[in-house]
């Protein structure tokens, strides 16, 4: 349960960076 | 069936989404009391994350021009948010209480949230992009209602001139676009509105040179000229329109095709 939580939150953050990036991208 | 309707949206969510389903299912199964680990780090991670992505979707909204985009955004960051500060009191409770039930809930319904926030905030630049392409669409329609009003080769020219950027663009654009989707039948329908577009454009210039001579050399036959001209001109828009229409498909639309 623990590595599954961790792994999930880690993927939820990478996964907010993405659309950050995404934000950035377009307005760039 | 794909349930993200492009593959970028796709590539982003698709992990997390199928996490987050996986871990439902085990909190759903592990009804066993076991304690729950201390997710303190990840979940700090998380909200900072959280914080830059509203910061800069704020920035985004308050430079965008398209009022669509500026009305949608909001509510996508409120629930990004929220759902942050859910997953901090989740992490909070279990540092206090390891087997509370509640505190289980509100890490699902935290993530959960993100998930929702994150993909609909996607949905909404992806939607300001479709509406960019469809502006440039319009553009198109626009100068191919004027194709009857030319009555001189100065005037075809000039046409041509205003035309070909526009449809050039159309066509990098759609092209781009097509290959984008996740959804096939959606992908099939631009290729083909896409070269009909692109064949048509030639023939319409042709008769609309052609009408032009007979205009200048006395005007025999030029009811039919013209016929042929506006029956060009009216195959294009059609496809244009066809292409704008599939463009504000998704996948979730998919009771059209059924």
């Amino acid at each position: 349960l623990r590595v599954g939580w961790e792994q999930l939150l880690t993927s939820i953050n990478r996964n907010i960076n993405e659309v950050e990036n995404q934000i950035l991208t377009r307005d760039s | 069936m794909p349930v993200f309707h492009t593959k970028t949206i796709e590539s982003i969510l698709e992990p997390v989404a199928s996490q987050v389903s996986r871990l439902v299912i085990l909190h759903e199964e592990a009804e066993d009391g076991g304690a729950m680990p201390d997710l303190e780090k990840p979940v700090r991670a998380v909200s900072a994350a959280v914080e830059n992505l509203v910061r800069v979707g704020h920035e985004t909204i308050n430079h965008s021009d398209d009022p669509i985009l500026k009305q949608d955004m909001p509510s996508s960051l409120r629930r990004v948010t929220e759902a942050s500060k859910t997953l901090e009191k989740a992490s909070d409770m279990i540092k206090a209480d390891p087997y509370s039930k509640q505190a289980r809930r509100f890490l699902i319904d935290g993530a959960r949230g993100i998930l929702q926030g994150t993909s609909s905030l996607l949905l909404c630049f992806d939607e300001s992009e479709v509406r960019k392409i469809i502006r440039e669409c319009k553009k198109v329609l626009d100068y191919l209602a004027v194709a009857e009003v030319i009555e001189s080769m100065e005037d075809l020219v000039q046409f041509v001139k205003d035309l070909s950027p526009s449809l050039t663009k159309v066509s990098h654009e759609v092209d781009a676009r097509q290959k984008e989707l996740t959804h096939q039948p959606h992908r099939e329908i631009l290729i083909r509105c896409l070269d009909s577009v692109k064949a048509l454009a030639p023939i319409l210039i042709c008769s609309m040179k052609i009408f032009i001579q007979i205009l200048q050399q006395g005007g025999k036959g030029i009811e039919e000229a013209a016929e042929n001209r506006n029956y060009l001109a009216q195959r294009m828009s059609d496809e244009i329109n066809e292409i704008v229409r599939v463009l504000q498909l998704t996948t979730y639309d998919e009771d059209e095709w059924d």
